[in-house]
């Protein structure tokens, strides 16, 4: 009964970490360039993970840091373009909304590289 | 609409798929399943002129089709609830994940379980389909193949944007009908 109890625990504990720090961008609204904010690391990674940050160096972008610098704005207005959203660099609500939407897990480096064709109406 | 670099494709005019027998869900049919993926397929194969054909060896299908979770060994561990929902590769790769932490359901069956996190299976495969056949992702909201999904939505209607993409790819189907493709204010239809 013990051991039940613990393997439910254990799993339990799992799914809780994994939900934690993926979708909770929403404190980070509003936040200013060249501000020094917990979590900024993290949309850092989130970004990184879909092609728009990249890893090679810089100031601490392997580590990702928590400082929202000029290259992170530079990857939130390409984000923002990509995604058909107003073009601002900045971290507005209808961008953390959507950087918090579940996606599909295909990077969009391939959007970013050969850019995309428009469908003339 | 988009491509993955270098714009691989596929070059025959039919595709044969088959689902893992080990990785899938236990809370929906088999026939669910297969059910959501041949509708996802024929919206595809209404446009193009490829077909696809369900088959029983997993090993030898163009296209594979499986529930994973977390690491699952192709370099792009999923992650739990919400998140990235799936992913499929480039032709001629043919595999096709989906996120088997997620609550899916089928048949706009958001009711029955009452989750705010439920997601729609034939929307995510239509997407990832078109990301099987050479697709990338599109800047159109409206369009399948626009990279986000918000829980309890659905979108499996191909739009202007999705066919004009498949189509410089892969050529129209000689049947191609515009009526039977959706009434959405971007379908092609009204186009």
């Amino acid at each position: 009964r013990h051991l039940a109890e613990e393997a439910t625990a254990k799993a339990t504990q799992t799914i809780h970490v994994s939900n934690a720090t993926w979708h909770d961008f929403s404190r980070l609204v509003d936040v200013q360039v060249g501000s020094h904010v917990s979590g900024v690391s993290e949309l850092k990674r989130y970004l990184h993970r879909f092609g728009y940050v990249k890893d090679d160096g810089g100031d601490g972008m392997k580590n990702f840091s928590d400082v929202f610098d000029g290259r992170l704005e530079t990857a939130i207005s390409l984000y923002q373009q990509n995604l058909g959203l107003p073009i601002t660099g900045r971290l507005d609500m209808s961008t953390v909304t959507l950087m918090s939407s579940p996606r599909c897990g295909v990077s969009d480096t391939h959007m970013i590289n050969a850019g995309f064709h428009t469908t003339a109406h | 609409y988009t491509y993955f670099g270098g714009k691989p494709k596929w070059n025959q005019d039919k595709l044969t798929y088959a689902f893992s027998e080990t990785h899938k869900l236990d809370y929906l049919t088999s026939d669910d399943v297969r059910t959501v993926f041949r509708r996802a397929f024929d919206q595809w194969a209404s446009v193009i002129p490829v077909s696809f054909e369900e088959v029983d060896d997993y090993t030898t299908a163009d296209l594979k089709i499986g529930f994973f979770a977390g690491d699952h060994g192709d370099g792009q561990p999923f992650d739990g609830v919400l998140g990235t929902l799936a992913h499929a590769f480039a032709p001629e790769n043919g595999r096709l994940h989906l996120d088997a932490a997620e609550t899916w359901v089928v048949d706009d069956d958001f009711g029955s379980k009452g989750s705010t996190v439920a997601v729609d299976l034939e929307s995510v495969a239509t997407h990832e389909i078109g990301h099987l056949l050479g697709l990338g992702h599109s800047s159109q909201e409206s369009a399948v193949m626009y990279p986000s999904l918000r829980p309890r939505t659905k979108k499996v209607d191909l739009t202007v944007d999705d066919v004009a993409g498949v189509l410089k790819l892969y050529g129209a189907n000689p049947k191609l009908r515009l009526d039977s493709l959706t009434e959405s204010e971007n379908s092609i239809k009204n186009g």
